[in-house]
């Protein structure tokens, strides 16, 4: 559960 | 070359052939193919199975690499067998053969059926052959355990599967694998009951770090207020401040797999969509 939500913060980062 | 050709008998030609080597020289090769040739046999095709026989046949020579199987019945009536003759410079093939001859063989029932009908005046008793072969004039090779040289010990050719040795080792790679899943079941169990609470104590420090990453960069007001109002956002904040937590379903009669979801803490009901199980199968 924890290692989705650390790939939306990681895509989330790259996005940015 | 010339004993070769003088011999009369073709086992033993045949023998003498094979103690010089493989069929590699031409004189081993000519010699091969007359036999051949006289046996109806087919040209000798250099596949890969007579180059694994070639690659092995020196190992005949010095060991028993042979094995006897059951006999079988040929389709060439005509041709007589004649036993290697005995001497003190027969091969160890020759040897071996007498050895494990057995003493009281029994041809096949349609050779008995034919024998009473036919050869009713020809034939003689068995105990006059004490070392288990039946007198030339009557007998053929259809009746004889024949010995198969091109069935090898070795592991370099191919083995027909024992169906007995096959079923024994189904048994054992089904008790195998059955104790590896039991393993990953109880590894699974342990694993999930301690990491639990770690993994929740992640979840809020991600949850907490999206919601601060989009307050600082999101392009426009407009866009920051829909995000904010989305379902996601309004679930990592519930995350980040503990009223929603994580919890483990044992299962249910309509949702045996067991997993993990999120939860109120107050309530204790499921957040979100209902978990349903769906089976993992090929339809």
């Amino acid at each position: 559960m924890s290692q989705r939500l650390q790939s939306i913060k990681d895509h989330l980062v790259e996005s940015a | 070359m010339n004993s070769n050709r003088c011999q009369t008998n073709e086992v033993n030609k045949f023998i003498s052939s094979t103690e010089k080597g493989p069929f590699t020289g031409r004189d081993n090769t000519l010699s091969f193919n007359k036999i051949g040739s006289r046996l109806n046999s087919p040209p000798i095709l250099k596949d890969k199975i007579e180059l694994k026989f070639l690659q092995h046949s020196e190992d005949l020579n010095q060991s028993r690499s042979y094995v006897n199987i059951r006999p079988r019945t040929l389709e060439d009536q005509s041709y007589k067998f004649e036993a290697p003759n005995l001497n003190d410079n027969e091969t160890s093939w020759a040897k071996d053969f007498r050895y494990n001859f057995p003493k009281n063989v029994e041809p096949p029932i349609e050779n008995q059926i034919a024998n009473l009908n036919i050869n009713n005046g020809l034939r003689t008793s068995q105990t006059d052959f004490p070392l288990g072969f039946y007198s030339q004039k009557n007998f053929n090779i259809a009746s004889f355990p024949v010995v198969d040289h091109q069935i090898f010990k070795t592991t370099g050719l191919e083995h027909p599967i024992n169906s007995h040795i096959d079923s024994l080792i189904n048994a054992e790679f089904s008790e195998l694998e059955a104790s590896s899943l039991e393993e990953d079941v109880h590894t699974e169990e342990e694993n999930s009951g301690t990491s639990l609470e770690d993994e929740e104590t992640a979840m809020k420090g991600l949850a907490s770090d999206i919601i601060e990453f989009c307050d600082n960069n999101s392009a426009n007001k407009d866009v920051k207020e829909r995000l904010n109002s989305s379902k996601f956002m309004g679930l990592m904040g519930s995350i980040s401040d503990g009223s929603i937590v994580l919890k483990k379903d044992n299962g249910t009669e309509r949702n045996l797999q067991k997993h993990v979801g999120f939860c109120f803490q107050n309530s204790g009901n499921w957040a979100g969509l209902e978990f349903h199980d769906v089976e993992d199968r090929i339809a």
